[in-house]
């Protein structure tokens, strides 16, 4: 289960806020994976007590509006790649980015996809730069693509290029995955599938053995 | 309050760049709120803290995601009743140990009950209180230990980066770490400040709305 309580003091009307705190979730928490499970109790609440004195925001489309909302997106998406990183069992934060999409929701959904490969995961524990899962698994999301575009990068080393496997330095990439496990950092996917300007991101974390243990002994 | 903070590390958070500055503390940062976190015996294990709660001295615009799980726990389903009614609120009741989900009408008394005991205490109206839960699914909340707990939690209520950090800590379940983070921008010229906390750690794979 995830929860969240996030407050501030900015002056926003409730419609504008809850409109601004449903873009920011799905901007955030809404693109973290860990298991792939939807938790019966997710929630997160957002008060806004508007004694810092600042414009009352009462449009979206506003400039306070614009800035408040790129702050709450900040301070949710923060919170959610901590979320990830702290996956039971995990030894490394996974942060997708994808670029190219025809618009920001297609290119999420890409993003989650990847992030959310059980076998992309199990890879990246067993420090594998295995670029055919994370193009099998953009290429399931249920957003069309042109597959001639698809590119991948891990880390700074080019996978994937023009949708053909690149030559590329196996044991540099491997590296690349071992010691973000080592110091439990984060390891950096980049997926292009074409030229729109869609860009989303999400975050997950490796598969271990210990993520069995962990839910073997915890009842439900 | 400070030492039981201390019962895990705070997780690395990592905020995208952007104008703004990260600054101490959490749910407390912003003008207005209190938080505090106690062990209130909910946990099956340890003495960690188990109860947080996070008030606001002034009614505050409220909204919420939740998950979109047909089988809601009993505290999403309150909360949702709740913002439907209200578009204020003024505090956030948390418990770490059972989820009271799936627990059936009983579960939903449950946090109706706990709901308004914390009203009466902090002399606001139920629908000013939202609850949050989490922990084992198929288990009601640990009722009379919350209850018997709300008075020293009230108590332990605290505008200080500790009152963040231990009720960051109390939410928690299998987080190895506490989720705390808050920055300070500019809005129209202005400074405001956001602060948030959240847990989690499995059962991880949000869609909430």
């Amino acid at each position: 289960t995830m929860l969240g309580v996030i407050t501030t003091d900015a002056v926003v009307t409730s419609d504008i806020w809850r409109k601004m705190v449903q873009i920011a979730v799905n901007r955030s928490f809404n693109q973290i994976t860990v298991d792939g499970d939807t938790s019966t109790n997710d929630t997160v609440i957002a008060l806004a007590s508007g004694l810092s004195g600042s414009p009352r925001i009462s449009s979206l489309q506003s400039e306070e509006a614009v800035q408040l909302q790129a702050c709450l997106d900040a301070v949710m998406q923060g919170l959610a790649k901590s979320i990830a990183w702290d996956g039971e069992g995990a030894t490394c934060l996974i942060e997708v980015t994808v670029t190219g999409g025809q618009n920001e929701a297609e290119a999420a959904k890409i993003a989650r996809s990847v992030a959310s490969s059980s076998l992309l995961k199990a890879a990246i524990y067993g420090r594998d730069p295995n670029w055919g899962r994370i193009a099998c698994a953009a290429g399931y999301a249920g957003v069309p693509f042109d597959l001639t575009k698809l590119r991948v990068v891990l880390g700074d080393i080019l996978l994937m290029d023009g949708g053909e496997p690149q030559l590329f330095d196996r044991a540099a990439a491997s590296d690349y995955l071992k010691k973000a496990g080592e110091m439990h950092g984060t390891v950096e996917i980049k997926v292009s599938v074409g030229d729109g300007l869609g860009i989303g991101q999400a975050w997950g974390c490796d598969l271990s053995y210990d993520y069995v243990k962990i839910n073997a002994e915890y009842t439900t | 309050v400070s030492a039981s903070s201390n019962l895990i590390p705070a997780a690395p958070i990592h905020l995208p760049e952007g104008p703004w500055t990260q600054i101490p503390g959490g749910v407390t940062a912003a003008q207005g709120f209190k938080a505090a976190g106690i062990y209130g015996g909910l946990r099956a294990k340890g003495e960690k803290p188990d109860l947080a709660l996070v008030t606001c001295d002034v009614d505050a615009t409220s909204a919420g995601s939740f998950t979109t799980n047909v089988v809601a726990a009993a505290p999403v389903v309150y909360c949702k009743n709740t913002l439907s009614i209200s578009e204020t609120a003024r505090a956030v009741l948390i418990n770490a140990g059972q989820a009271n989900a799936a627990t059936g009408d009983a579960g939903y008394q449950d946090v109706i009950e706990c709901a308004s005991a914390l009203a009466k205490l902090l002399k606001m109206g139920p629908e000013e209180v939202l609850i949050e839960s989490t922990g084992v699914v198929g288990q009601r909340i640990k009722k009379g230990a919350l209850l018997e707990s709300l008075p020293n939690l009230v108590n332990s209520l605290s505008s200080s980066i500790q009152g963040a950090d231990s009720a960051a800590v109390a939410i928690t379940t299998t987080d190895l770490v506490s989720k705390s983070v808050a920055v300070e921008s500019q809005v129209g010229g202005k400074t405001i400040t956001i602060g948030g906390m959240a847990k989690g750690s499995g059962m991880i794979h949000p869609n909430m709305a």
